[in-house]
Formats: C-alpha cells, structure tokens, sequence
C-alpha cells in the first residue's frame, strides 16, 4: 500500500 | 487601518466554504498587495492557498502589514449573517487590534449591520513554496472535475491520475472492484469554461488520497475552470482563480510507495 507523504516534506518551514 | 470593501460580498461565503473540511483557523495577511492566507491542515497532508489582490477589491486600504488570527468557525456564523446580494467591508483599527469588524449592506443601504469579531493569537508556520515548472498542467472544468472525484472515490480511498498527451485518466480500486475515468483533451469547443486543455512535458502518473480532492472540491463554486499541476514525486497544485482578484490553491502531498 503506498503511504501518505506529508506536505512540509516538500515545503520548508520559512 | 484596514479597510476592503467587496460589493461580491457572497465571495466570502464561498472562499469559507471551500476552507472548512480542511482549516479550523488560520491567519489572514494583510498588505498593500492584498489579503492571503496560507495554512496546513491539521495532518499536514495538504496546504491551503488564497490569494485576494487589493485592485480586486472595491476599496482598498492597508496602511501597515497586519497579520489577523481568525477562528474560521466564528467567521463563517458572522459571514451567514450576511445577505447573499450585501456589500461586505472587512476593517481592522490600529487601535482596536485584538478584533476585526465585519459591515453588511444591503444593496439600497436600508440595511446595515456590524459584527465585531475577536482575533486569535495564532502560532503558525509559513511554508516557502518553491517556483515549480510543472510536467503537466490540465485545465478542465470545475464540475467535471468535481464529479471524477466524487465517482472514484465511491470504489477507493485512493485515486491514481495518469496524464498523457491523449488526456487524462483517473483509476480507484476497492474492495468492489476498480473504475477508471478517462477524460480526452477537447477537439474543438464554444465555450472555454468547458475546454479539457493539457499542457505536457512528459507523461506523470501519481497517486493522490480522494478524501483531501473531495474537500478541495468544495471550491468548485469559485470558478468554472479548475486546473491540476503535477510532477514526479511533489505535491500536486489544485487551483481555482478568483475571478480579477486572484485564486484558490490546494497543495496535496502523494501517496507514495513504502
């Protein structure tokens, strides 16, 4: 089953 | 002072609507540009986007930057109190910081009204989104695109969008079996609200959870016209404009394999 990737995964905290 | 003026006071209505399944509260920036927002759901899954530019308002003011904490919940029981036909102003006083008024008017001014609001003192974080050029960008309406994400996920809990240049196809398996929606770029049509456009680099396929583009649909009263954005392995972008002020954006990180 794929997992769910988590959005700040690809986005840095500014 | 912040004052904006939208005699389309019904947006607000709307732009809530296609916040609540995925925010509770979030902070309102606001600046000579305009008014956004940026806030992650609570899992951290996805990110909500808007965007308000000031020449989209009917009046404008925003004389120093102000960040306004808002308990969407409490902001959509003032908005209801709002005809659909009113004129909304927004105004915050440099001297009154800890709240945020709300005026309705009745289209013949014989009808006015004020909600003061109290503001929240919100901890959030801002996420850079980095400039992406996106393999493939789709446009296709907003009620289409609605009614795939309705119908697969009636068979999954996830769905798999493959895009080629011929269209774009969106598949769901279950426990009652498996669907798939394809839906070809349009020939030649009268109207563009109704176009399927498909702008591609290379073919993507990616895997999303429905329950987050259901709550994203919740949007499709904004525009006519949505459009998805995707690459290998990143978010894909959901975006409805606004008309003349700017748009809606949902980011939805992929499901990816373990």
């Amino acid at each position: 089953m794929p997992k769910q990737a988590n959005i700040s995964h690809y986005f840095k905290v500014r | 002072m912040f004052e904006a003026r939208l005699v389309q006071g019904s947006l607000l209505k709307k732009i809530l609507e296609a916040t609540k399944d995925l925010l509770t509260e979030a902070t309102f920036d606001c600046s000579s540009t305009g008014m956004s927002l940026q806030a992650m759901d609570s899992s951290h899954v996805s990110l909500v986007s808007l965007m308000l530019r000031s020449d989209g308002f009917d009046a404008y003011r925003c004389d120093r930057n102000l960040s306004m904490g808002i308990n969407l919940t409490s902001m959509t029981k003032i908005i209801k109190c709002s005809s659909n036909d009113d004129v909304v102003t927004i105004k915050a006083d440099d001297n009154n910081p800890d709240t945020v008024t709300f005026m309705f008017e009745s289209p013949n001014q014989e009808k006015v009204s004020d909600f003061e609001m109290k503001l929240m003192d919100l901890d959030t974080e801002h996420l850079g989104i980095p400039e992406t050029d996106y393999s493939v960008v789709v446009k296709m309406p907003a009620q289409e695109f609605q009614r795939v994400c309705r119908d697969m996920s009636q068979i999954g809990e996830s769905v798999t969008i493959c895009c080629t240049k011929d269209g774009i196809r969106f598949s769901a398996s279950g426990d009652l079996g498996t669907g798939n929606i394809k839906i070809a770029q349009s020939a030649n049509v009268d109207k563009e609200e109704e176009a399927v456009v498909i702008e591609m680099q290379e073919a993507v396929t990616l895997t999303f959870a429905l329950r987050y583009l259901n709550f994203f649909t919740r949007a499709t009263s904004l525009s006519g016209q949505v459009s998805l954005s995707m690459s290998p392995e990143v978010p894909l972008v959901v975006e409805y404009k606004i008309a003349d002020m700017g748009y809606m954006r949902y980011y939805l990180a992929p499901k990816i394999e373990d």
